[in-house]
């Protein structure tokens, strides 16, 4: 004789970290030229992230390609140029600097924003409150289907955890 | 420009198993 019930947490609070991902998006129909543009170029987008207060550990490269264009319209599509695309994702600890230093990174020349997203820095406080709530959510419907069905609880014989 | 943090959400599940007296 057993019942096994679902219980969920939900603890909702302002972020305390965000990330912004961008970089430099160059073509030239010479690739020393477009490796170079695009190599001074980014020099100058970290050094405005760092001049914004953005720490060295807190800027990560994302991602270096370099394309072959190719004119598709004629017969033997030869190459037309180059494309080389440098990318990081910077860190942001102050949230209110978040929009000032995406505009810098752009005035410094950053022409590809991929994106910007949130996060918790420590959740953990966050996520044990969220089990408190789960646990006791999943009690209280135990505790439903026990006294609907004329029966009383015991002890526990399993739990599980998922999280998100 | 305005970047605006909106909430972040913890969602945390658990299946419990009891025994029924």
């Amino acid at each position: 004789r057993s019942v096994t019930v679902n219980g969920e947490g939900r603890v909702s609070l302002p972020p305390d970290t965000a990330y912004i991902a961008l970089g430099v998006d160059i073509r030239d129909p010479d690739l020393g030229v477009a490796q170079r543009t695009a190599a001074e170029q980014m020099d100058a987008v970290l050094a405005a992230l760092r001049a914004a207060g953005v720490a060295e550990k807190d800027i990560q490269t994302g991602a270096y390609s370099i394309y072959v264009e190719r004119d598709y319209n004629q017969p033997n599509q030869p190459i037309i140029g180059y494309h080389v695309s440098h990318s990081v994702t910077a860190k942001i600890r102050d949230l209110n600097a978040t929009g000032s230093t995406l505009a810098a990174a752009i005035d410094a020349g950053a022409n590809n924003v991929s994106g910007v997203w949130f996060g918790l820095e420590n959740p953990g406080d966050a996520i044990a409150q969220a089990r408190e709530l789960a646990v006791a959510d999943a009690r209280a419907k135990a505790e439903d289907l026990a006294r609907l069905s004329d029966s009383t609880l015991g002890p526990v014989l399993t739990i599980s955890e998922g999280y998100s | 420009p305005t970047i605006n943090p909106g909430s972040a959400e913890v969602v945390l599940t658990v299946t419990v198993k009891y025994t029924l007296n």
